[in-house]
């Protein structure tokens, strides 16, 4: 059986929805600053279709578990289901009206590569635009496209916020696109009255949108250029001060070394701390599952660079929560 | 525009 997350798509049709209670992140200094915002004229949320989880890993006929209430519909955003259901329900897509399909991955295992080659091929065919954004608020289809179109009526994608600046001072601070889940609306009421001579990269931006918190994968990802979604995401909302602080969002992973080679850029030391538990996590597990391994050996076991995997073994170690024997590590 | 959403609940 598989289990598919259910968490994200209730947080998506919250804020889609934009109920009153929905956003408690700020807990008692909550000024209800969604309050401004709902959904534009002409749009609407035709309804929510639901599939059982758990379901099996495979389906003899997965035709016969299209739900039969699937209504008309412009755009479908499949969130967390079972890939073969979804490959069946977008064959039969001219039948509700279908122009587009957004399928985000918070995670990159919510839909295999093979399933992902099908839906495109099965889209290609019909005229379907489809996109497979990972994560979702990394989602910024052509403005042109129908993907576009419902980015900008529906408010949810890659974040973009206006900010009205006087004086170095953030004086206002405008979602025209948030984040799918909603963080971006209460990054954007922290930002307002901040001074850009801040660091509110760090004391405003990163601060909120983690404490919302952010429920992107940390799971490093070659199709990200070896990132984690969660690093993607916090990216995304880095770049809302892009127009501001040309200095912020800087894409290119190499960077010239003091010896003229290229290598990869240095991770940010504020995810030092999180990389490294991340790695102490993962030798445990190694552990859990063989009771001992090489130094080797766990260096092609798991995707930490040397340094960030050497701080979680000295770490590991100094808790006593592992023991090492010349190059062998090992439950004590 | 109308936009449907499937989605995963725990049955």
């Amino acid at each position: 059986l598989d289990t598919f997350d259910t968490l994200f798509a209730d947080r998506v049709i919250g804020n889609l929805l934009n109920r009153v209670d929905f956003c408690t992140a700020c807990g008692s200094e909550c000024i209800r600053c969604r309050k401004v915002y709902g959904m534009e004229p002409g749009t609407e949320l035709a309804g929510i279709v639901s599939l059982p989880s758990p379901m099996p890993h495979l389906l003899e006929r997965p035709v016969e578990h299209v739900p039969p209430d699937i209504p008309e519909h412009d755009v479908l955003l499949a969130i967390a289901v079972h890939e073969q259901v979804l490959l069946e329900i977008l064959k039969q897509a001219p039948s509700f009206g279908l122009r587009a399909v957004v399928v985000p991955l918070e995670t990159p295992d919510w839909i295999s590569e093979s399933a992902r080659a099908q839906a495109h091929i099965i889209c290609e065919d019909l005229g379907i635009e489809i996109a497979f954004p990972k994560p979702f608020c990394s989602f910024r289809p052509p403005a042109n496209s129908v993907l576009g179109e419902f980015r900008r009526l529906f408010h949810i994608g890659m974040p973009d916020v206006s900010l009205e600046v006087r004086d170095r001072t953030i004086t206002s601070a405008k979602v025209s696109v948030s984040a799918a889940c909603g963080a971006t609306y209460c990054v954007a009421r922290w930002l307002e009255g901040r001074s850009l001579s801040e660091n509110i990269e760090l004391e405003v931006i990163s601060r909120w949108w983690h404490s919302y918190p952010c429920t992107a994968s940390m799971e490093r990802d070659p199709e990200l250029g070896g990132e984690t979604p969660l690093h993607v995401a916090g990216q995304a909302h880095l770049g809302i001060l892009s127009p501001w602080k040309s200095h912020v969002v800087d894409e290119d992973p190499l960077v010239l070394s003091p010896l003229g080679t290229m290598v990869q850029r240095p991770i940010p030391p504020e995810e030092n701390r999180r990389n490294i538990e991340g790695a102490m996590r993962a030798v445990l597990a190694t552990l859990e599952t063989r009771g001992s391994i090489s130094l080797e050996d766990l260096r092609g076991s798991v995707a930490f660079s040397p340094a960030i995997l050497n701080m979680a073994l000295l770490t590991l170690k100094h808790q006593g929560l592992t023991r090492t024997d010349g190059m062998v590590i090992s439950r004590p | 525009m109308k936009l449907a959403i499937l989605r995963s609940v725990r049955s």
